[in-house]
């Protein structure tokens, strides 16, 4: 699973 | 990025836009409420921090300044341009019902304790309920112009969009944020209701308007 604190989306 | 997130993006940059030309060319803001409009703005001030601490993509950071510039353009011309066709009588919404609670809930349920995290995870709540005034507006006047009515289903299909974009990243990049999922669940079930209308009457050529 991706870390939650990756944002990569508007 | 996939078909589903794009689609998602350009509609909720369709509504935005819709709203910003609407009231341009009408040189009038009636039947939108300032109150929604406001709260997007919190919404995309608080989530948007991030374009000063990292960079995803060119696209990401357009699409970011995009919506923030056109969030407070909409505002100005709510507010001050075209201020004397703010229908404020009908935008009675109490919104600090809506910020206070987000905000206990973003201090309650968020994935990392820092202030970044915590303002995205409000952004993500309030948006969640950012429309509740226009539609407590909609409901009130019984009924919304064609063009209102077209920026609400724009915007509410963004977040239905982004919920089959949520599924399909589970399966093809193992990627679950629940907090993000759950709020655009609620999101999306808020405009239920007008998505009917907006089917029933408004596709087929009818002014919406409520029983």
């Amino acid at each position: 699973l991706k870390p939650s604190y990756v944002k990569d989306e508007l | 990025m996939n078909i589903f997130r794009l689609s998602g993006d350009l509609s909720h940059l369709l509504a935005i836009l819709l709203l910003l030309v609407k009231i341009w060319k009408t040189r009038s803001c009636a039947g939108i409420s300032g109150k929604s409009q406001i709260l997007f703005a919190i919404v995309y001030t608080t989530r948007y921090l991030d374009l000063f601490t990292s960079f995803v993509s060119v696209y990401n950071s357009f699409m970011k300044v995009v919506f923030l510039t056109a969030s407070y353009g909409t505002l100005y011309l709510m507010f001050f341009k075209f201020k004397p066709t703010y229908d404020h009588n009908h935008d009675s919404f109490r919104i600090l019902y809506l910020i206070i609670p987000s905000l206990v809930l973003s201090f309650i349920i968020v994935h990392v304790y820092t202030v970044m995290e915590i303002l995205w995870t409000y952004s993500i709540y309030l948006e969640a309920v950012a429309i509740m005034p226009q539609l407590f507006m909609v409901s009130r006047t019984g009924e919304a112009e064609t063009i209102t009515s077209h920026y609400l289903f724009a915007l509410g299909s963004y977040r239905a969009l982004y919920i089959l974009n949520w599924i399909y990243r589970y399966y093809t990049e193992d990627f679950l944020d629940m907090i993000v999922i759950i709020a655009g669940i609620v999101q999306t079930i808020l405009y239920c209701d007008f998505f009917y209308l907006y089917i029933t009457k408004v596709l087929k050529g009818k002014r919406l308007s409520l029983p």
